[in-house]
């Protein structure tokens, strides 16, 4: 696991964090409850917790689908190639390719396009990112910098959850049955680490 | 796009490749060579933080190309050899986020660790 420079994180204080979609159109109920589960899943195991808001402005974390340029210098690109990006801590500015194919709510195995992309699988790992952490070489963790289309990754490895627990400790009521977390990080390159896209 | 059922993806979004698709063609090549689209892998490779500089990249495959490849191979777990191997070049095309792996040169990836952290590890699984 890794950090952005400086590890920045979600100051102590301030774990409730509220989130909005950007603009609003489009969000259905069921695209509504993908980011929801994968909100629930770093919740799980950090004092964190996510609230929905009907507030762009004033929600810590804005979501947005968006075509090409769109106003971070980050454009995107169609049809695959870069899916999504975030943030780091405290912008929670969280960007995805309105271009994809994004399965919401069915087995994305059982697609036969080869262009389809699990939502929720891109959710849970450009989260990792809002909350501080950056790509990792462990191919099955979360923050594993690719995906191939018509898979589904949403369940968190012990190296996402050592890493974010590193940054915000355990929820207390439990890890949810997680592997222990280690005392320090276990990288040694004795720096801060990785980098958003801006 | 949003699909809830995943039989109702139109054919005509599978006809649509990645801009990505192109880096097919370079597989194969290696150091010292001169080919036509390596610019755009170097624009690849700076996006993404494994190559400093600006713009203007050639189609040479030059030092600063082979140090971001062998760079790159590292941090995907991939046969370090500097040269666009098949397995490397279907790595890079895989779809990704947008965030990048590398700046400033720093890396907790694979190749920002230390060789004695792989000795180490190389130890024990021995």
């Amino acid at each position: 696991y890794a950090f952005f420079p400086g590890e920045p994180r979600w100051p102590e204080g301030h774990y409730d964090l509220t989130y909005a979609f950007n603009p609003e159109e489009n969000i259905t109920d069921e695209i509504r409850g993908v980011f929801a589960r994968a909100f629930d899943r770093w919740s799980k195991v950090t004092p964190l917790t996510f609230e929905l808001s009907t507030s762009p402005n004033s929600a810590d974390i804005t979501i947005g689908f968006f075509n090409g340029e769109h106003g971070d210098g980050e454009p995107f690109d169609g049809i695959l190639g870069t899916l999504a990006h975030a943030f780091s801590p405290p912008s929670g500015r969280f960007h995805l390719d309105a271009a994809e194919s994004w399965v919401v709510d069915d087995d994305v195995n059982k697609s036969t396009s080869l262009a389809a992309i699990d939502l929720e699988s891109v959710a849970v790992h450009e989260i990792g990112h809002l909350l501080g952490l950056g790509h990792s070489s462990v191919e099955e963790s979360i923050m594993y910098p690719a995906i191939t289309t018509r898979t589904r990754k949403v369940e968190l490895q012990s190296d996402d959850i050592m890493g974010i627990q590193y940054l915000y400790g355990a929820n207390p009521a439990g890890n949810n049955g997680s592997s222990t977390p280690s005392s320090g990080r276990e990288t040694s390159d004795g720096g801060g680490a990785l980098i958003s896209s801006s | 796009h949003f699909f809830t059922n995943v039989s109702s993806i139109p054919p005509w979004l599978n006809a649509t490749g990645s801009n990505w698709e192109s880096f097919h063609n370079l597989s194969g090549h290696h150091f010292g060579q001169r080919v036509d689209g390596l610019n755009r892998l170097k624009s690849y490779l700076h996006y993404f933080g494994y190559i400093n500089g600006t713009s203007n990249f050639t189609d040479d495959f030059d030092d600063a190309l082979k140090s971001a490849v062998e760079t790159y191979q590292k941090n995907f777990n991939l046969n370090v050899t500097g040269s666009l191997d098949n397995h490397t070049v279907q790595q890079i095309i895989k779809p990704r986020c947008g965030v990048a792996d590398i700046v400033n040169g720093t890396s907790a990836m694979n190749s920002g660790k230390s060789n004695a952290t792989s000795s180490f590890l190389s130890i024990v699984a021995r």
